[in-house]
């Protein structure tokens, strides 16, 4: 089973 | 003192219509390079990115950079009450609460004012790093906007597959199986018709098809849209809004556990 990561494990907070 | 002219209502009428669905409110930071936006869905799996730039815009005038928090349901329905062919003008004081969007008829015979109150939003920014993608696929916009709802019947998800020459989106659920096979134009007359895959390196990635439809509501800014994949990192989906800048949309891929 895939399981849908965060936007947030990509990209930093500015 | 922020104020900007578009010929065609019509554009910012689409570009409203391809992010409502995804963003509930959103910032639009105006600056003497013109408008953007950035925000991420409320699930934070997507992300997006319009950019208008000042070239495109008939007159932009913005004496300080300002940020301008909307509810993007209520800027949608103002815009619904322009007609495509009115020019528009956006106009805001540097401290002020409200969006004026005045639409003037193409023979200037009807001019309609309305002002938007404005909201005070901390909406996060995200840095989106520079990168080089393993794959870039161009098609028509409106083909890959039919692959992603015949695949929504299928399954919640989309394997996407690119190799030399082509590339499959594959769906798999409760009733069955789907396989869409794209292949690269060989010879294409018209641009907007052409499918071009460039490879880098083969990859294949998984996405939910539910943003992936969100994302097609662009589809009237443009007639092609690109997609830019490269192993486990967000998926690009690209749609060049003619002379005036674009909506980008970034997808956080599904992996295994």
């Amino acid at each position: 089973e895939k399981k849908q990561k965060s936007i947030l494990s990509f990209f930093n907070k500015t | 003192m922020f104020e900007c002219r578009l010929p065609k209502a019509e554009v910012l009428k689409k570009t409203m219509d391809a992010l409502k669905d995804l963003i509930k409110e959103a910032v639009w930071d105006v600056s003497a390079q013109g408008l953007s936006l950035q925000s991420m869905d409320s699930s934070h799996v997507s992300l997006v990115q319009v950019t208008l730039r000042t070239e495109g815009f008939d007159t932009f005038r913005c004496d300080k950079n300002i940020a301008l928090g909307v509810n993007m349901d209520t800027m949608q329905k103002l815009m619904k009450c322009a007609s495509n062919d009115d020019n528009i003008t956006l106009k805001s004081e540097d401290n002020g609460d409200l969006l004026s969007l005045i639409f003037e008829s193409p023979n200037g015979e009807k001019t309609s004012e309305y002002e938007m109150k404005l909201m005070d939003l901390d909406i996060e920014q995200l840095g989106i790093p520079d990168q080089e993608y393993s794959c870039t696929i161009k098609m028509p916009s409106g083909e890959f906007q039919r692959i992603c709802r015949d695949l929504s019947n299928i399954g919640e998800s989309v394997n996407i597959t690119v190799v030399k020459g082509g590339v499959d989106f594959s769906a798999k659920g409760d009733i069955g199986n789907a396989k869409i096979h794209v292949t690269e134009s060989s010879n294409v007359d018209n641009e907007k018709d052409a499918v071009t895959v460039e490879v880098n390196e083969p990859v294949n990635l998984t996405f939910a098809l539910r943003y992936l439809n969100f994302f097609t509501k662009a589809t009237p800014l443009s007639g092609q849209v690109s997609l830019s994949i490269s192993p486990d990192v967000p998926l690009v989906v690209a749609y060049e809004i003619e002379d005036l800048g674009h909506v980008k949309y970034f997808l956080a891929p599904k992996i295994e556990n």
